[in-house]
């Protein structure tokens, strides 16, 4: 299962459409601060399925969604895409590129979709059942987690075992 | 359901020794145990570290830097045991000093044959060992854009 | 006391915001807020930031480096109040990109004139605005020592 | 107040016997991980009369003492001087340079002196009465206190406004 592109648009500072193709290896991601980087890594973790606002750095869902600038109005709702390659099958689908698609509109109403057709938040985080990624993987770290880990507040060490044993 | 996290436990301690010692150097000591080893599935996991002849009572004496080290080590110590397609770090590298920065890039290189990494930074030496680079901006004022950046200037 | 105090809040916040100023753009907002006016001895102080041109709803909604660079802001408009003889930043300026590091670096140069500033870091451009640099080494397994460094390497 | 030296002997890593002259404007201190800066800032706030040991990021007042390597014993004793040129008479002392020491003995015994004189601890803290420094000073910052003072930990926002007003 190897990421192959991610497309935000309307999600926190991401008005307009923004791409991301991803290759083999290491991808760097740079900018100066306040730029939109770490809002990136939201967008990834928000369509894996992220329920919790606080670790997509929110009080509420709806501030997941462009709230607009001085110059801009804000977006009635946010969209990411997530595509993968399915090279090796990891993913329960016949298809051998799998698009992962959530949408938050600011009325409350959420639509998440693989492959275009709709389903239910479910059945993203099955899609990922045992690949070791989704919502709160070991694989998606920031320094909040090492110092997490380190004090392993609230259990979070015991989590992390069990997402990998 | 006990054996299979015992033995999940076991691999993982071996991975983390494994991991802090390339990371590290290799005669330094560290382990993860379990504080209550009758009850694995309920034990706090404790970590143990100690870097270059030091004996620190806990990871909490250790400095800002060894600490991120660490964690890194655990990190990957998962990690190992159940590689995940891709692995995500924004920013771990900022309490680093240049010669752990360089340890760091290395094993993420090592492992970048088996996962896609994406790593989120502002250090130099870390965008030296991409293999491709995006640069996000805010071209316009608040809105967030991304481009791709030509990695000839930094390596 | 309380007007004591309402007095030294009120330099603060101008402080506050001129730093703010100085750090970010010439036009961006920021504040600092009584949440209790009528109990200003007991009150939480809020703090508002809105750079370039941005609407967070909180300060939580900004970055990391803008998260530090409103602190920074804070910190120096207290300072300004009542300046400390010296003043000791730790690694401050790990979050910051090479842009708002060499603001941070600006301000400290400004204000080092009234005070002595102590900065640990581990970047070379905050290095090379230092007066006079200390290289703090562990020769010897786990017991340190300090060697004054040669400043040229590094200008 | 200007600093004009530190001096360090067993407080946590400094075995040996290590000296920081300091002069007027910007001193930066730099090294690898590991190697002893942040211990040498603890060491100045330890000898100002910092009694917190969470802030010295020790469980107890004992492991500021020197703990001992694979190579070498633990020391019997913590010792930090900082002398002060008092060239704005800031400090309540009719001499032009002061010296403040502390002593923690591994016994638990604790010495404190101005000039090589005796005092009490209180000695201390009242020679830096409304200077701006002294324990939990708004003048000694590192990460950790951005992030309190950001999240506003136990009012510490509170508490500096009222150290500076
Ligand atoms: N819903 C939203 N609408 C518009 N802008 C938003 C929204 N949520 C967050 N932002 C803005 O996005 C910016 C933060 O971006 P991000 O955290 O990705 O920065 P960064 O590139 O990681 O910076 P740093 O290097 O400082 O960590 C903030 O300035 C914030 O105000
Ligand atoms: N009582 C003690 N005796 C001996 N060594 C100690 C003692 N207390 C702490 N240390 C050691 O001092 C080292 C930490 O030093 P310090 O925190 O000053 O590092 P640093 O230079 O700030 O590093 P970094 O750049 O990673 O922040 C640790 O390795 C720790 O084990
Ligand atoms: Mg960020
Ligand atoms: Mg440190």
């Amino acid at each position: 299962m190897k990421l192959s592109r991610l497309e935000i648009k309307g999600f926190k500072s991401f008005a307009e459409h923004a791409v991301i193709n991803f290759n083999e290896g290491v991808t760097g991601i740079v900018g100066p601060n306040g730029c939109g980087k770490s809002n990136v890594v939201d967008a990834i973790r928000w369509v894996l399925g992220e329920q919790k606002t606080k670790a997509l750095r929110s009080d509420k869902m709806e501030n997941v969604i462009f709230n607009g600038t001085e110059k801009r109005k804000p977006a009635a709702l946010a969209q990411v895409s997530l595509t993968f390659d399915n090279n090796r099958n990891l993913l329960p689908a016949e298809y051998s590129q799998v698009t992962i698609t959530r949408r938050y509109y600011r009325t409350g109403d959420s639509e998440y979709l693989i492959n275009d057709v709709r389903c239910r938040l479910k059945d993203i985080h099955n899609l990922f059942l045992d690949t070791g990624i989704g919502a709160d993987s070991y694989a998606i770290i920031e320094l909040k987690k090492v110092d997490e880990l380190l004090n392993d507040k609230e259990g979070s060490r015991r989590d992390l075992f069990e997402k990998a044993a | 359901a006990k054996e299979a996290f015992m033995e999940a436990f076991g691999k993982i301690r071996n991975n983390f020794i494994q991991v802090f010692r390339s990371l590290f150097s290799a005669e330094d000591k560290a382990d993860l145990i379990l504080a209550n080893p009758e009850n694995p599935l309920e034990s706090v996991i404790e970590i143990t570290a100690q870097p270059k002849g030091k004996r620190p009572l806990t990871i909490d004496q250790l400095s800002g830097g060894e600490k991120t080290l660490t964690a890194i080590s655990l990190l990957f110590a998962l990690y190992l045991l159940k590689p995940a397609p891709f692995c995500i770090f924004d920013e771990v590298d900022a309490p680093l000093d240049d010669a752990n920065t360089e340890k760091f890039n290395k094993i993420i290189k090592e492992f970048s044959g088996e996962s896609q990494f994406i790593i989120v930074t502002h250090n130099k030496r870390t965008m030296a060992s991409a293999d491709i680079m995006y640069g996000v901006t805010m071209l316009t004022q608040g809105v967030s854009s991304v481009v791709p950046v030509d990695l000839r200037e930094y390596a």
